[in-house]
């Protein structure tokens, strides 16, 4: 698969 | 003590196959206004927010508030065993290392109930803030399912562009290439099959064909999806289950290269 961001990176976590 | 009981199993068997593409195991984490999910896929590139509403159940009953670690594989074979048209109630004592779902028939005449082994996830939760999208799209979930089914023919990505003139989804490869264009509609009297657009700014984001044929596993919860997109932010598909509640996928955009 093509290079991707973690969706963590554009939250935060609690 | 907690109790959530649905008229029809056939909708819990629609809420995990929704999720079970993406996730192995999941917390389902119930208090005294329903049940919520949150668990990302093994990759933690996509994100699975699934809300039910305890006013959605038939009973409902929370005493204190629970976390039950599920095997999604396991709960899949439990659910097999119920048909659609059973009542289901998901049943815990407080504390509980097991589950039970008991399944009864319409008549009565058979009741059966099947014990699951509770598991302790460590699951991180993402706080996801409200967020006003420069564009959102509602469409007929159906038609959603097709694009996506269709466009991953071609490649492993899907660019959306969404602009005032309508949505174009579009994917290329070794193959050829393919676009599909959707205007706005205006037909007030099948209202379900209308494409809209709340547009502020034209937006256009690429990605993975393989999470969002998996999000549109959640096509038979709802006849209708709504796609919420801003530049560099994780796109949002939302499917809206009547009069229960909902379940949003949230995915990553693609990286430029």
């Amino acid at each position: 698969l093509f290079p991707q961001e973690e969706i963590g990176t554009y939250y935060t976590p609690y | 003590m907690f109790e959530a009981r649905l008229v029809s199993s056939g909708t819990l068997k629609k809420v995990l196959d929704a999720i079970k593409d993406l996730l192995n195991e999941a917390s389902f984490d119930c208090s005294d206004t329903g049940i919520q999910l949150q668990a990302m896929d093994s990759s933690h590139v996509s994100l699975v927010s699934l809300s039910l509403r305890a006013d959605g159940f038939d009973k409902y009953r929370c005493d204190r508030n629970l976390t039950m670690g599920m095997n999604l594989a396991s709960m899949t074979k439990i659910l097999k065993c119920a048909n659609n048209d059973d009542t289901v109630t998901v049943k815990a004592q407080d504390d509980a290392d097991c589950v039970t779902f008991v399944f009864e028939s319409k008549k009565q005449e058979k009741i059966s109930d099947y014990e699951m082994k509770l598991m302790n996830l460590d699951q991180e939760h993402l706080g996801i803030p409200e967020t006003d999208f420069s564009c959102v799209i509602h469409m007929p979930s159906g038609e959603f399912s097709r694009i996506c089914r269709d466009l991953s023919q071609f490649g492993e990505s899907v660019i959306i562009s969404c602009t005032k003139e309508g949505v174009r989804f579009s994917s290329s490869g070794d193959i050829g290439s393919a676009n599909i264009k959707l205007a706005q509609t205006n037909n007030i009297d099948k209202e379900e099959e209308t494409v809209s657009i709340d547009l502020q700014e034209p937006v256009t984001l690429t990605f993975a064909c393989q999470y969002l044929n998996s999000f549109t596993k959640a096509t038979p919860l709802s006849n209708r999806v709504s796609l919420s997109m801003s530049a560099n932010v994780p796109l949002v598909v939302e499917y809206e289950i009547p009069d229960l509640g909902h379940i949003r996928y949230y995915l990553a955009p693609k990286i430029e290269e």
